[in-house]
């Protein structure tokens, strides 16, 4: 099975 | 493991052009190691469902100089590759979709080429390519403000 990485995003902007 | 060219024949054994999308799956999961083939219903606006394939997981782009696994998912219709996949970005519980010129609410992916999809001139691989290109210049997902930026600190 894949590792599975972990999903990320841009910190949230204003 | 990777999954198997006999696994994924199965699993798309209803597969109008099995073959093609065999060879497809193979060589992205193949560049593109965290996203995986994935059979699960697919509800179509008609409420009807079908048991479809898509690749689900993670692909890296690359934002303001930090790289983000951006989770997506990607549905391969059983006339693929004669029809574009119906993508989705899949925002987790700590992230938030940005809407925009390429993203609805319900994270719907829109793109030029996929309005202009045409086999055998798109695939997969150019179209992950296309979406590594614009989420870099506007992201799909943000991460939610947390807890104590929405509420600062009391300060006595």
């Amino acid at each position: 099975l894949n590792g599975g990485t972990i999903p990320t995003a841009p910190p949230s902007y204003t | 493991m990777a999954v198997s060219e006999s696994q994924l024949k199965k699993m798309l054994g209803k597969y109008k052009y099995r073959d093609l999308s065999v060879q497809e799956t193979i060589s992205v999961i193949a560049q593109y190691k965290d996203l995986k083939p994935v059979m699960d219903g697919y509800v179509f606006n008609d409420g009807s469902s079908r048991e479809l394939m898509s690749l689900t997981g993670t692909i890296p782009v690359s934002y303001r100089g930090n790289t983000y696994n951006i989770p997506i998912c990607l549905w391969l219709l059983d006339t693929y590759p004669f029809n574009p996949p119906i993508c989705f970005v899949k925002p987790t519980s700590t992230m938030t979709i940005k809407t925009g010129k390429h993203v609805d609410a319900n994270g719907k992916i829109y793109l030029p080429y996929l309005h202009e999809w045409k086999h055998p001139q798109s695939d997969l691989i150019g179209l992950i390519q296309v979406m590594i290109v614009v989420f870099g210049e506007e992201p799909p997902v943000f991460s939610r403000p947390t807890i104590s930026a929405a509420y600062p600190p009391y300060q006595a």
